[in-house]
């Protein structure tokens, strides 16, 4: 299920965009103890030259906007995850075995240029 | 778009073989769901967590498995005149392990049913032995292999943990070794005589409640740094 981004002009701008994948919608929730299910964020948005003077962005951003803005041939600067965390999962494996286990670096909390 | 979804890849992602299909849920040990809360409590508020540690049980490790016991009884009829109380072949199916990662835990779980000041019973002896001859399966009355854990319980009720480390390696270390383990209760009722205790009832309750489990912990060293390392 996605989560409505709130309106107004960021819209477009570089953000995390809330998406939720559920373990039912799956049929896993026969196997999955815990949790429901997990959330699949993604960055997406426009870095535009302004955007990256603030707002979590890298320094490289910068000076790849101030370049895109000199030379349009310079790809833009992009939108990516800057802080991920991980998820943590209990589940039954073929085995009958009750498996407690953990993925790094897969939800996305943060997103910047 | 779920329609679209490839499970096979996600569950390949999640090093997963294939979808398992439990048909029945496992009862979640304490210690797992207290872990799992704690890891997802520190993940919600964005602390950071050392994912290749286990703190409640204090070894290091990013994979934890309870294996269910897939022996069975033996003789359940009513004590017999040595006092045994209760005999059982446990069995713990280490297929799921693989050899990547490093053992660093085997804990087996002998849970002797609900704490009660109701069923306080006589004092028992628990002996705890590898099975390392396959004939031992098929006997009615098995000679215990190497002893691994002679203890007297008073009361028997609650959990009872033994370390295994030792023996889960030596079955990892070729699956042909892995016969199991003879477990074997006495019942001393000689030691309350004078008080009324029910040995028999002793005996049915613990067949009726025992419930064994292997907890496994393993640690993936292409997931987990060596934390010297890391602290540097």
């Amino acid at each position: 299920a996605a989560i409505p981004v709130p309106k107004g002009s960021c819209r477009n701008l570089c953000h995390r965009h809330q998406l939720f994948i559920s373990f039912r919608d799956l049929g896993w929730h026969k196997w999955v103890i815990a949790p429901k299910g997990f959330m699949a964020n993604y960055c997406h948005g426009d870095c535009p030259f302004s955007m990256t003077t603030y707002l979590n962005s890298s320094n490289y951003a910068f000076m790849q906007a101030l370049m895109h803005a000199v030379d349009p041939n310079v790809p833009k600067a992009v939108c990516i995850p800057t802080k991920l965390s991980p998820i943590s999962m209990l589940y039954q494996d073929n085995d009958d075995n009750v498996v407690l286990r953990h993925y790094e670096d897969m939800v996305v909390d943060e997103c910047g240029c | 778009q779920t329609s679209k979804f490839q499970d096979y890849d996600l569950l390949r992602f999640l090093d997963l073989e294939k979808e398992p299909s439990a048909h029945r849920f496992q009862p979640v040990p304490r210690v797992l769901r207290k872990v799992f809360q704690a890891r997802e409590a520190a993940a919600a508020g964005g602390a950071s967590q050392d994912l290749c540690y286990v703190k409640e049980l204090g070894v290091r490790g990013n994979l934890l498995r309870l294996l269910p016991d897939h022996g069975f009884f033996l003789n359940t009829q009513k004590p017999s005149q040595d006092g045994s109380c209760l005999q059982k072949f446990l069995y713990f199916n280490l297929s799921a392990i693989k050899e990547k990662g490093k053992l660093t835990m085997a804990r087996l779980t002998l849970d002797l049913g609900p704490r009660s000041y109701y069923h306080l019973g006589p004092e028992v002896v628990v002996a705890l032995s590898v099975i390392e001859d396959r004939g031992m399966w098929g006997q009615s009355h098995p000679k215990p292999g190497r002893m691994l854990a002679l203890q007297s319980v008073l009361g028997p009720q609650g959990p009872l943990h033994f370390n295994l480390q030792g023996v889960v390696k030596d079955w990892n270390s070729s699956r042909r070794k892995n016969l199991g383990l003879y477990l074997e209760i006495l019942a001393n009722e000689d030691r309350y005589s004078g008080v009324n205790f029910q040995v028999e009832n002793t005996c049915d309750r613990l067949i009726r409640s025992l419930h064994a489990s292997l907890l496994v912990v393993t640690l993936n060293p292409e997931h987990c740094q060596p934390s010297s390392r890391k602290r540097r």
